[in-house]
């Protein structure tokens, strides 16, 4: 049986409204929907709704990256920096990938340089402990490009496989703060031939469109490799990062599912565009 | 920016007379769109839209000023009556202790909310107890701890259970031993859907009797709002909100989508990671941010 469309103002602006709903964003929505239209349009005024959901998911599919690639490793060590704003899950991710590496057989460091918030410290130890890997942390206050200089010297005597450095979340319009995560890259820089190996932007799918902005400050001041999109066991659907993708080209690596440490996948375009539409 | 676009739509009308139907279309399509890239929900742009239709319809176009300028004023109006209207203070009743009741989504920033309450409820010259209900998270009571010394308040925490209802019948006889006055209860971060951990809220709002039921949000929340504001203001039964992180640059269009769809006032914004980074919810400003 199948349904009919035609390719109607009415049709697309309902196509580009599920997507402005998905936080997608008006300006990528409107140009998937003029995209849609023109695709279709070629053969014939009217498609059927699977082949149009179809184009849909594999315009947006597109846009996202490679399908579930494993991340290539720098160094030895592999020097991963976690990234964001306040509370998007950087260091409950950060126990995940600690998870991720581990049961691949590599030896995994952490790096407690949030020596800001209140207990960052304690939570990311906490973390270490459960998943069983080393932690190289200092005292609050103390200064975070220490730390991670410490916790890559640490890797490199020890022989570990990957480091992962934790840092306090941050938001992109203070100056401040962003100097500082501009200083922390630099000095693992210094310590590891091109580290940071992957620089990873965690970015929460209940983020609107201040998501972009979030992608576009940071990557001014570090270059970020891939995304991690946290939180997607909620109602989100963190469309931004398809917006992100069409303005700044950054690949989604990872996805965060729940708060447990095997919440965790690598990250499928082909499944969050069906996810979109659903 | 809208006042530059709508004065694109509306040129050579000036001086004229009312706003017509046809530029009005146009008008309103841009607010729409300003509404939506500020994160405001697909509905409640729709719905505050035909509001600021009906209000915008035969107005007299003010001799002084410019038809674009007109309309944003309307929608800027409507806005801050929309987001101020409501607006109270908090409420600390009942029989003492008072409760306040602390719940969001997991990060929004319920923890450093509660400490920066405290604060601000002992400078009101209350005697607060923060009590740590986020049995879940790694270090979470050791994050209130910190941050109940920094604000020297004392917070009251149970490591041998892991229900949080026990934890609040202990913080109340806790609370009339130490004579504090008003209980914060700082709760774990939750998923509206997680059917599990939403009665588990209920139990912990039924055991503490709050006359003050915050949902903390993210002023960065996009179109998710209204959801997570319908289902935290029926389940939790809210009688307010906290908007956090507004000293960054989100737009804050979550704002408008909460007042509209729980019908209650936003109390405070948090403008810092700061215990002291707490201020009273200013409707204009937040009416200026999202219409850009
Ligand atoms: N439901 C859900 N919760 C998550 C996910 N990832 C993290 N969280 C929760 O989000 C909250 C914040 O996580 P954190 O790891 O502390 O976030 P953060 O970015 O390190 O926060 P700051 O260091 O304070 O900036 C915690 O309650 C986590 O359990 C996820 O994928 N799904
Ligand atoms: N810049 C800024 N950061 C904030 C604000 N409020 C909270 N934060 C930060 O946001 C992050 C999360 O805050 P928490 O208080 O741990 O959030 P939470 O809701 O208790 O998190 P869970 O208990 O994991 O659900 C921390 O890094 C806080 O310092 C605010 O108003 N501005
Ligand atoms: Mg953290
Ligand atoms: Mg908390």
């Amino acid at each position: 049986l199948r349904r009919e469309v035609y390719l109607t103002d009415e049709f697309l602006e309902e196509v580009e409204e599920i997507l402005i709903a998905a936080d997608v964003g008006v300006d990528a929505s409107v140009e998937l929907a003029e995209s849609l239209r023109r695709r279709l349009k070629q053969e014939k005024a009217q498609a059927d709704l699977a082949e149009v959901t179809r184009v849909l998911r594999e315009d947006v599919a597109a846009m996202l990256g490679g399908e579930e690639a494993e991340p290539e490793l720098g160094g030895p060590p592999h020097v991963i920096l976690m990234v964001g704003v306040n509370g998007v899950g950087k260091t409950t991710s950060i126990a995940k990938l600690a998870r991720f590496h581990k049961d691949r057989g590599r030896k995994v460091l952490l790096a407690a340089a949030d020596t800001f918030r209140a207990a960052a410290v304690e939570q990311l130890v906490s973390w270490a402990d459960r998943v069983g890997v080393d932690v190289v942390r200092q005292g609050m206050g103390s200064d975070p490009a220490a730390v991670a200089f410490d916790a890559l010297a640490a890797a490199r005597a020890r022989g570990h496989d990957v480091v992962i450095v934790d840092t306090a979340g941050r938001l992109q319009n203070k100056e401040g703060l962003m100097r500082e995560l501009e200083k922390i890259a630099r000095v693992c820089g210094r310590q590891v031939d091109g580290a940071p190996h992957e620089t990873i932007l965690c970015l929460d799918a209940n983020t609107g469109q201040n998501g972009i902005t979030q992608a576009k400050e940071f990557s001014a001041v570090v270059p970020i490799d891939a995304i991690l999109l946290s939180k997607l066991d909620g109602t989100a659907k963190g469309g931004v990062v398809v917006a992100i993708a069409r303005s700044l080209q950054l690949p989604v690596r990872y996805v965060g599912t729940g708060e447990g440490v095997d919440d965790f996948a690598l990250f499928s375009p082909r499944e969050f565009a069906e996810g979109l539409f659903q | 920016d809208l006042q530059e676009k709508l004065e694109g739509v509306f040129r050579g009308l000036s001086g004229k007379g009312k706003l017509s139907e046809e530029n009005m279309t146009e008008g309103l399509r841009e607010i729409r769109r300003a509404l939506l890239s500020a994160d405001v929900e697909v509905g409640v742009a729709k719905a505050f839209v035909a509001r600021v239709r009906e209000k915008a319809m035969g107005a007299e176009v003010l001799k002084s000023l410019t038809p674009g300028q007109q309309l944003v004023k309307i929608v800027h109006e409507e806005l801050v009556t929309l987001l101020g209207g409501q607006a109270e203070a908090l409420r600390l009743e009942g029989t003492p202790p008072a409760g306040v009741l602390v719940m969001g989504l997991q990060g929004s920033g319920k923890t450093t909310f509660s400490a920066k309450l405290a604060l601000h409820l002992k400078s009101k010259g209350r005697r607060p107890l923060l009590v740590a209900c986020d049995l879940q998270r790694p270090a979470a009571i050791e994050q209130l701890e910190v941050l109940g010394r920094e604000v020297e308040v004392p917070v009251y925490a149970r490591r041998d259970t892991k229900d949080p209802v026990e934890v609040v019948q202990g913080a109340k006889s806790h609370a009339r031993e130490i004579l504090s006055d008003v209980l914060i209860v700082d709760t774990a971060g939750r998923l509206q859907i997680d059917e599990e951990l939403m009665a588990e809220l209920e139990a912990v709002r039924e055991a503490l009797d709050p006359s003050e039921r915050l949902l903390v949000l993210d002023a960065m929340t996009g179109q998710e709002a209204v959801s997570i504001a319908k289902t935290f203001s029926e389940r939790g039964e809210i009688t307010g909100s906290v908007l956090t992180k507004l000293d960054g640059d989100a737009r804050g269009g979550a704002a408008l989508s909460l007042v509209e769809v729980t019908g209650k006032p936003i109390k405070f914004a948090g403008v810092g990671e700061g215990v002291g980074d707490l201020d009273v919810f200013h409707p204009d400003r937040i009416a200026g941010r999202i219409l850009g």
